[in-house]
């Protein structure tokens, strides 16, 4: 059974697409098999992942308008082994208003997912910033999800709606999701602010428990993959961003035989 | 008559409430009277200005959820002259979908302003990052709008969609609109990344001729500056950050004459 993970926070540029991307890639170096969902109209994780000549017609904004669309026909193979992808396009931006008057409108990805996900490992789905339909979406259609923080002041400023909306999805809609781990991502070693927004998030009651043991650095490298269309594990194999992400993927993975 | 300005870009993190507050507060300290809007439900304008006590009843929140709500009893004063705050709260995300159904949805913050902005030289509104209903609020409000663009390969991915929604707002509901400018921000020194970046945008002939002169640089200050609820010109009034932005400040304030 496919752990499907979704990977949000409604915090802008807290590292959300680079987690989904390097975690995946990462993951399907380690011989899982993974699928990636962006869901967020920007397709900066398809843009990451060097496909730009997408159309709307052949993206998930096309399954999500149709009642009756599913997944399997849009899943496109990258140019890594056992990383595939379901590409996003900027006319998803509109699908949230077409979207917010169908009959089982929170339902709507998991419905098209349909029995896909019992052919990977893990389906990690990248989300946009905010807390909207598609992001209900996302968490609905999820086993698990991870938070990524960026270890900066306004890192704590939304973290109770999040938890509060993640509460209410699993009470009314999907009671099997789980919070799989929060993620301290873009950690400046430099200075004081991120030691203390780390321990800030360490003596937080709700989210203590959940904390990884692997932080993100700041590293210039993981900018330059995106911009290079390549994860950053194979655009800079020996970086400290490559080799955080690889950590990252190992501890996930770790948590297979006991969630 | 003051200049309403917004501070807008769909994409996360990328340095919208930086540029609203510090913009603001060096503005303020030219001798312009400055009234900041936060219109983040995040409300990380708000906090940045170390303001965390705010009630939803004390916030923009209540004022956009009544039809007939309008801005003066709702604006703070901050620790420095000439610097007003209308702060926002976490309740605000749930605003959109109340006023999904309003007659006048769109032009709901234009009408709560009322005459207010004409006690200010510059209103500055701090937008979500994202073009739903209440960016649409702030664009319908505004004479002007500054995006803020970071040096990152994912800066271009979702400029068509907002220079789109641009002009379906300039044709449809507020023709007064203009760009005021594209702030390029977090450019990092270290790396070529920001430098083809900003290549990029300058041979982008719709931006191109919007790119202001100042470009802000990383600067770890900034954050801290945020961590204390401090302006950074006011928190380290010696380092590039707060220079940078009392150089955009003055950049802003010389569009007076011919904007
Ligand atoms: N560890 C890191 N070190 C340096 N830069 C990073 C790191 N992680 C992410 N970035 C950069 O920070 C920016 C924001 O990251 P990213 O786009 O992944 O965040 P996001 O949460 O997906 O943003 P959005 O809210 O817009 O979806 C990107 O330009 C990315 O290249
Ligand atoms: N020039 C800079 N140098 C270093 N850090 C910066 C700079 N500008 C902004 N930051 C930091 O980057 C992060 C993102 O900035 P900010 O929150 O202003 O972006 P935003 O666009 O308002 O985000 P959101 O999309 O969530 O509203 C913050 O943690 C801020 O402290
Ligand atoms: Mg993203
Ligand atoms: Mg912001």
């Amino acid at each position: 059974m496919a752990r499907i993970i979704s990977i949000l926070n409604q915090k802008g540029g807290v590292g959300k697409t680079t987690t989904a991307l390097n975690l995946g890639a990462a993951l399907a170096e380690l011989g899982r098999k993974v699928l990636l969902i962006d869901l967020d109209p920007q397709a900066n994780l398809t843009h990451g992942l060097g496909m730009s000549d997408i159309s709307s017609k052949g993206s998930i904004y096309d399954v999500l308008v149709n009642q009756h669309g599913v997944v399997a026909p849009y899943i496109r193979l990258t140019r890594w082994p056992r990383l595939d992808l379901l590409p996003s396009h900027i006319d998803l931006s509109g699908a949230e208003i077409e979207m917010v008057s169908m009959y089982g409108r929170e339902t709507r990805l998991s419905r098209a997912l349909g029995d896909v996900p019992q052919k990977y490992d893990y389906v990690l789905i990248d989300c946009l910033p905010s807390l909207s339909l598609l992001t209900i979406n996302a968490m609905t259609a999820s086993t698990e999800m991870i938070v990524p923080m960026q270890a900066h002041p306004f890192a704590l400023d939304g973290i109770d709606k999040l938890l509060e909306v993640y509460s209410l999805v699993k009470e009314q809609i999907n009671p099997d999701i789980i919070l799989a781990g929060v993620l301290i991502t873009m950690f400046d070693t430099r200075t004081n602010i991120s030691r203390e927004v780390q321990e800030r998030l360490q003596s937080d009651g709700r989210l203590a428990p959940h904390l990884l043991k692997t932080v993100v650095r700041q590293n210039i490298k993981i900018a330059e993959s995106q911009g290079a269309g390549v994860p950053v594990i194979h655009f800079d194999p020996a970086c400290h961003g490559a080799e955080a992400y690889r950590e990252l993927a190992r501890e996930i993975a770790a948590q297979e035989t006991s969630p």
